[in-house]
């Protein structure tokens, strides 16, 4: 387990929000998690993999790099947003970035996104994708196709749940980064979950 | 690689959504900077369920379109800094705030330039509040507008370093605590800068540069 990045405490900027403690992805209404270890990563010790499914079709949008080598699991979103600006999952793996990975990087991805569909019920054309980790390695599928599964048939709305997905995504980092939030909007209120990874190889230029 | 994803139950329509994520894209996770590398898989991710019950949103410039996009920003925000807190080996989170540009465009520019100085994160690890090298990485920014030199203040931690494009006198030793103190508590280093009288205001994060950061990295296969 990583310890918490102090975002409430120093990070978060002032506002009319209150932060939820203890809380993720899973905070606002309509959306389930589930991270699994799959034995992705080189060291094999901690949960690499994670899937987020919402209960209903999301508006949803998305920037990604402006490297023009950009990994497979970007090239797959960015199509798929192109057509519409709904979706209602995201799998995300830790390990292998499937960047520079060609073709086979390619099939992968969109065997990733079969796999969630088969598991979930859910159009592959309503999947999303993220890899990280080391670039020019393809993932390593005989491991990640059968998580997937697992993913699948574990996801619920929980605290924990999304505090071990936000666990689960992280390489170097020292940390996990997972935030939640709720603002009153005309009396109704609204929640934000959200978690990230990052700590080298950091300079986002997205679009 | 960073990666990103936000989740909210706000009832949003996907054409408004788009442009808010957008905006808070620029805003937050493209003002981070660790080491000056641009990922191959850098994605932020937004879903809005609209599970809150409030009535959709279909104005961008509506009251509640911008109370919506203000947590979204919060959110990211958030998330973002604590990607350039967690920098690898960093002892600090780097903020840079700059007031006066033209546009906000144009102080983005400059605060990121700040921020991504390799010279001034090394000082910034070994406790030198060294202005000059504030001053020259705000100076090669590559701004739409010229910036004036003799109208640039620089501030660390509430301590004036330049004022008008000239150096001040300033007590050294308290300048070089601030950093020591800041960065042994893992705080948040913090550079004001302005540079004239424009509109234009913008922030940007970064942290400071350690030996761990090159002991890390020539460790990791890539």
């Amino acid at each position: 387990e990583l310890a918490h990045a102090p975002i409430e405490k120093q990070l978060l900027p002032n506002g009319p929000w209150k932060v939820i403690p203890n809380a993720g992805v899973t905070a606002p209404e309509g959306f389930q998690v589930s991270a699994y270890k799959a034995g992705l990563r080189k060291s094999g010790t901690r949960a690499d993999c994670a899937l987020i499914v919402a209960d209903e079709s999301c508006s949803c949008a998305g920037v990604f790099t402006l490297n023009a080598v950009c990994a497979a699991p970007v090239q797959f979103c960015k199509k798929q947003l192109e057509v519409k600006s709904t979706s209602r999952a995201i799998l995300i793996n830790a390990g292998q970035a499937n960047a520079a990975t060609g073709v086979l990087g390619d099939e992968d991805a969109m065997t990733c996104a079969k796999a969630v569909s088969d598991v979930t019920g859910l159009d592959s054309s309503d999947v999303l994708l993220m890899s990280t980790g080391v670039i020019g390695r393809r993932i390593k599928m005989d491991k990640f196709v059968p998580a997937i599964q697992a993913l699948g048939e574990h996801l619920e709305r929980s605290d924990a749940a999304s505090m071990a997905a936000a666990t689960s995504i992280c390489t170097t980092d020292v940390v996990r980064k997972t935030l939640a939030i709720e603002v009153d909007i005309n009396g109704t209120k609204v929640k934000f979950g959200g978690m990230s990874k990052g700590s080298g190889m950091i300079h986002p230029n997205m679009g | 690689t960073m990666l990103a994803v936000v989740t909210s139950d706000a009832n949003v329509s996907p054409d408004v959504w788009t442009k808010m994520v957008k905006r808070v894209g620029t805003k937050s996770f493209n003002q981070i900077s660790v080491d000056g590398d641009t990922s191959t898989n850098d994605s932020l991710v937004c879903f809005a369920s609209g599970r809150s019950g409030m009535k959709q949103i279909t104005d961008e410039n509506s009251p509640e379109a911008k109370q919506v996009e203000e947590a979204l920003n919060a959110i990211n925000l958030g998330l973002a800094k604590a990607i350039a807190w967690d920098g690898e080996g960093a002892t600090c989170l780097f903020e840079t705030n700059v007031k006066g540009a033209k546009d906000d465009e144009d102080a983005r520019t400059i605060a990121r330039s700040v921020i991504c100085s390799s010279l001034l994160k090394a000082a910034i690890f070994g406790h030198d509040p060294n202005w000059g090298r504030i001053a020259c990485a705000a100076g090669y920014a590559k701004t739409k507008s010229a910036l004036d030199q003799n109208r640039l203040n620089i501030a660390m931690g509430g301590i004036t370093l330049m004022k008008d494009g000239q150096p001040v006198d300033f007590d050294e030793k308290k300048a070089s605590t601030y950093l020591k103190e800041t960065t042994s508590k893992h705080g948040t280093v913090v550079v004001d800068i302005e540079v004239g009288n424009g509109s234009g205001y913008g922030q940007a994060w970064g942290c400071d540069l350690s030996y761990d950061y090159v002991k890390i990295n020539a460790e990791y296969t890539t």
